[in-house]
């Protein structure tokens, strides 16, 4: 099985393969999946034969079966519809943000509390009433939802969702969120990204 | 040196500590840091033993020790000062974001070229025309900058950035900007981060 890090490439690696797909291009090379993913050549190839072997040394990787492959282990085959609700700042940019459909994603409807823009569109997509959550998710059959409310409502959103049969929540209010054993949660934070580069500048000497 | 993947799970760690150090612990064990940061507790010790030794058996972590430590390790003693040239929605949605002080950053202006938000403030701060950048940056001895602009426009922010003196760059812009060998740059993509969630979804037996 996939180590947690060989898991947080993969996205990166699709996302170049499936920009090369969509030029279609025939083949692509380790050096530059790597370059665009930001890891070494020997780290691709290493993580790519796991999958089985579709690279033919000196002509690189067949970018169709990659792709396939890629999507498959991604779990973004069938389009994955989500409900996000907070229809705040941080939410209307993660709904018009059109990257994520590149990893079959779509935010079929949010949800608010705010009477000031329920029954808007954000990204194309109607904001509903916190109250029509469940009933939305019963009937569209959604298993992913998006959480950007301010901290002290995630908990009670969280609740919601679980009740309404979502299994899968990406979190964004920075609170832990407490789900049951089979519910996956991904807990984001851009400050963990931030304190990083922050590490690289201060490992970098002065000019 | 420290591996690329421990330096990810640093801030982690310090998100947690720091919080026990504000609520006046004196220990904290690894077992609570893994639970909180998502790791196993035997990766949490053998990460630490890196930096020295102030866990004691049975009693754990030293609180504002380790704090420190962290602080230092990822640059963050220093309250490191940030401009964001983008004061759209998900710019104003990270220039809002209260959990960023706990990593030392501070965004101090942003920038944008809408008539309409110039003169605004966000997140208690202005927005300045874009054409202000490189004056305010040289003048604050501005390191870090932010780019949440659409994409088209990012390779330009980020010439400006650098030519300005900006030495790290945190790009959201769904581009890779070019930049010279000495800057750093972390591209963010959270479209990589929802990957990883549908990837355990489909790792889940369905209900
Ligand atoms: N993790 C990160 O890196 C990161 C970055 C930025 C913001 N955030 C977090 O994301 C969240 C949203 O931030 P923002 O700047 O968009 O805030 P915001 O105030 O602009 O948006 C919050 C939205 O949630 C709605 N809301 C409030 N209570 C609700 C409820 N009970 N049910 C449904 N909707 C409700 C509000 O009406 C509002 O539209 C906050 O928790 C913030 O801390 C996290
Ligand atoms: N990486 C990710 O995961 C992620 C998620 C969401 C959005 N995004 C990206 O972030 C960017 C911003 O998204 P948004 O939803 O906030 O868009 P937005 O349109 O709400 O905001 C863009 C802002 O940039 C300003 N702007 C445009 N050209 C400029 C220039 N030359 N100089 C200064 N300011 C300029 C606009 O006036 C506007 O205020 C986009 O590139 C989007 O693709 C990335």
């Amino acid at each position: 099985s996939l180590s947690r890090q060989a898991l947080l490439r993969l996205p990166r690696y699709y996302r170049y393969v499936s920009h090369c797909r969509d030029r279609g291009m025939k083949f692509v090379s380790s050096e530059e999946i790597a370059r665009e993913a930001e890891v070494n050549p020997v780290q691709v190839r290493k993580d790519l034969t796991q999958f089985g072997q579709f690279g033919k040394p000196g002509v690189g990787y067949n970018v169709v079966e990659l792709a396939s492959v890629l999507e498959e282990i991604l779990g973004i085959r069938n389009l994955n519809e989500a409900v996000l609700v907070g229809a705040g700042r941080l939410g209307t940019a993660i709904a018009n943000y059109s990257g994520f459909a590149r990893y079959g994603l779509s935010i079929v409807a949010l949800f608010d509390v705010d009477p000031l823009k329920i029954g808007e569109r954000v990204g194309g997509k109607e904001v509903f009433h916190r109250s029509e959550l469940s009933h939305v998710v019963r009937r569209l059959g959604i298993q992913v939802g998006i959480i950007t409310v301010p901290a002290e409502e995630a908990q009670s959103v969280a609740d919601d969702m679980v009740a309404a049969g979502i299994r899968a929540i990406w979190n964004f209010a920075p609170i832990t969120i407490k789900v049951p054993g089979d519910v996956v949660v991904r807990n984001e934070d851009l400050a963990a990204g931030l304190a990083t580069l922050f590490h690289h500048l201060a490992a970098e000497p002065s000019p």
